[in-house]
């Protein structure tokens, strides 16, 4: 079975703004429900 | 023969478990071929151009692997794997077949939440199985997004344009995998006032994205399934870090925001005026991302809400199941698109949210917690599918591949059915 996600979030580097989504995961990365994905 | 027949001593032998397995599957392919072929006669006799046979089948393209599986009976096959498992084990075989399958797939019992594995009636039982309290706790980051589910991280990255490019060897456009278009609302009329009169909408919305001072003034403004939700606790940000403007809210009149019932499925389809990415931000300050997780066979199969979102709609695809394994998925080109999945559109604090579980033929049914109504991998799936080619095609209408429902119904101030960071959404089942 299979997950996906497709989600808007702020993109990293934007002028004026600290807020950019950044990944905490590695491609092929065994992963436990409530570890974190990423951040904003 | 008469002698033959009464003297010759009668021995039993076992009969292989695969050899039955195997002509079931024959008997119920056969079944299935034969009321096609009685149906595409009926509609020859009288016309009926929107017959399945008529629709399109889609042939993946791939090597011959892919090209071999694509002539199998997957849903036959995956029905007939859920009947199995959902046989009941005797009492004493539970515990070392479980232990078997825990050992192999490498399931931790540790974490299981029932200890008696006798408890489990069967495979299908044991493979939805719940876990302790607290095995998974949830990262305490407010702005973390959360993994849904037990798994590995197989691809993840940013979408430019429509096509997910970064992703190696899964090459789909977002339109194919969460369906382009959408119907037209299928609950008509004006915005009416919410028949709970918690609020009146404009003031709730406007509480619901940030409006600083509505907010002090009413700490609790929803009650939605029970639960007391409040603006900062459901959207776990400040308001003032809010995404949406109070202005941009007034003008989503298009929103269905009639409460109906908790979710209303609609088989017909027409091409609507409101696509997936009308959910964006206009804005060109966020991006959109994607993330692809798979579930092992020893995997925990229940998945949960990686953030608080409030989701809008459901897309039903019933789709074909094929295997979601990551060989196929390298192999086969826009697998996603294909399998049967359900995508679940709507919104989270920084925009746009969609949520897809995607089935395979080993696992083939996906629950929703929430949409009683949702039924997949099952007939009842397949006549739906039909009966909607039908409809759209005597509307003279491109059947656009998926059935629709809104969960509108679950609150009016939300436009949607609100979860909560960890919540368990569903799962998926065996068959």
């Amino acid at each position: 079975s299979t997950i996906v996600l497709v989600f808007e979030a702020p993109a990293a580097g934007q002028a004026g703004s600290n807020r950019g989504f950044t990944w905490a995961v590695e491609k092929g990365q065994k992963i436990k429900m409530g570890q974190v994905l990423g951040h904003v | 023969l008469r002698h033959a027949l009464n003297d010759t001593k009668i021995r039993w032998y076992p009969i292989p478990v695969g050899l039955g397995i195997g002509f079931l599957g024959f008997v119920q392919f056969y079944k299935t071929q034969a009321r096609e072929k009685e149906r595409w006669e009926a509609s020859q006799e009288d016309g009926d151009e929107a017959h399945p046979k008529k629709r399109p089948k889609v042939r993946p393209d791939g090597p011959w692997q892919v090209q071999f599986m694509s002539t199998l009976p997957l849903k036959a096959m995956s029905r007939l794997w859920g009947r199995f498992n959902e046989l009941t084990i005797p009492y004493y075989l539970r515990v070392p077949g479980f232990k078997l399958y825990s050992f192999i797939f490498g399931v931790n019992l540790d974490e299981v939440s029932e200890p008696d594995l006798h408890v489990y009636p069967n495979l299908a039982a044991f493979f939805y199985r719940t876990l302790k309290p607290g095995v998974r706790p949830l990262d305490p980051d407010p702005d973390a997004l959360l993994s849904p589910s037990d798994g590995r991280v197989l691809q993840f990255g940013k979408i430019e344009g429509n096509d997910i490019e970064q992703v190696k060897g899964m090459t789909y456009t977002v339109d194919a995998l969460l369906g382009k278009n959408t119907p037209t609302p299928s609950i008509s009329g004006k915005e009416s006032e919410p028949s709970d009169g918690t609020a009146d909408k404009g003031r709730a919305r406007a509480e619901l994205y940030g409006d600083e001072e509505l907010i002090k003034a009413d700490e609790e403004f929803a009650r939605v399934n029970g639960i007391s939700y409040t603006v900062p606790g459901l959207l776990s940000g400040g308001p003032e870090e809010s995404h949406y403007d109070s202005a941009r809210i007034q003008d989503q009149s298009a929103v269905p925001s009639n409460p109906g019932a908790v979710s209303e499925v609609r088989a017909d389809l027409a091409l609507g005026e409101k696509p997936w990415y009308s959910l964006l931000s206009p804005d060109n300050k966020t991006s959109l991302y994607y993330a692809v997780v798979y579930l092992a066979p020893g995997d925990y199969h229940r998945f949960h809400s990686p953030a608080n979102w409030v989701v809008e709609r459901r897309r039903h695809f019933a789709g074909e199941l094929y295997s979601v394994s990551p060989y196929l998925q390298r192999t086969l080109p826009g697998l996603f698109t294909l399998n049967e999945r359900i995508v679940l559109l709507g919104r989270w604090r920084w925009g746009f949210f969609s949520y897809i579980p995607v089935g395979a033929t080993n696992v083939g049914s996906i629950k929703i917690n929430f949409d009683k109504e949702l039924r997949t991998n099952s007939l009842l799936t397949d006549t739906a599918a039909d009966h909607a080619a039908k409809e759209a095609a005597a509307r003279g209408e491109p059947y656009s591949g998926f059935a629709e429902a809104t969960y509108s119904g679950a609150s009016a101030v939300l436009g949607g059915h609100a979860l909560r960071r960890g919540e368990e959404m569903g799962g998926f089942q065996l068959g």
